[in-house]
């Protein structure tokens, strides 16, 4: 995780789950 | 690549189509002198960009944000690349000789081949044939961008079984939406799944191409391209 800190943060970041 | 006139009768496509994200424009360097090297920035800047959107649009992928965080990186880590060509591929459908990358910025067979692009160029040029002789729909381009993250065949998912019903939900909708679109081709789905392959191949070259550039230095790349290039390694 610490090798792909971006890709972790910016999925961390407002993930809002859809519901259909 | 027509605009979508019909309603698609299918909701996770609809839902797809809605969250579809704006184009990304190129944004060369004024300050640099036209040059072959110029033009690799400008593309590295542009994937780079258009990759942050990607991760942004998977989100909105209907079941990707309840898969796990480490199921999601896994899942983007290898699908990215897929991804980037599919919309590459959406926007050249309509040209016959160049690559539109963006908008504003596309690239002929020549260009390509001065910026030491050609074998990327020809592996593209044979996938955008490939669709356009089947006339790939605006529905079926956001359906497969989102088939190729959940069909991403990461060897490091953590539930398995949450990734096969991600996926199923997606090839249960491109069916539903070909049955109702062209009921007198049974195959189509079908037809869309078979291209896969071919997908993930120019994808690995576009990796390979891309870890090239790395390699010689020539071009900077910015930190979250290298870091996806590296999960890629």
């Amino acid at each position: 995780k610490e090798k792909h800190k971006i890709l972790h943060r910016l999925l961390q970041n407002s993930s809002s789950p859809v519901d259909l | 690549y027509s605009s979508p006139t019909k309603p698609t009768g299918n909701k996770v496509i609809s839902h797809l189509l809605m969250m579809e994200p704006t184009p990304v424009c190129a944004m060369p360097d004024p300050t640099t002198p036209d040059s072959d090297i110029k033009t690799l920035m400008t593309l590295c800047d542009l994937l780079n960009r258009e990759l942050l959107v990607v991760i942004g649009w998977a989100k909105h992928i209907p079941g990707f944000s309840a898969l796990s965080l480490v199921d999601q990186m896994a899942l983007l880590q290898s699908g990215w690349m897929e991804a980037l060509i599919l919309v590459v591929v959406s926007r050249s459908l309509s040209f016959t000789e160049e690559l539109v990358f963006a908008g504003n910025f596309r690239l002929d067979r020549a260009q390509c081949r001065a910026a030491g692009l050609q074998d990327l160029y020809t592996a593209l040029k044979h996938l955008i044939s490939k669709y356009q002789q089947m006339h790939l729909s605006p529905e079926e381009v956001v359906t497969l961008k989102a088939m190729v993250l959940a069909n991403s065949d990461s060897g490091s998912v953590e539930n398995p079984e949450a990734i096969q019903q991600f996926q199923d939900v997606l090839h249960e909708a491109l069916q539903d939406f070909e049955t109702g679109r062209h009921p007198g081709d049974p195959h189509r789905t079908g037809k869309l799944l078979m291209t896969l392959p071919l997908l993930r191949q120019t994808a690995n070259r576009a990796v390979d191409t891309f870890c090239r550039l790395q390699l010689e230095g020539r071009v900077p790349m910015h930190k979250l391209f290298l870091e996806m290039l590296e999960a890629k390694m």
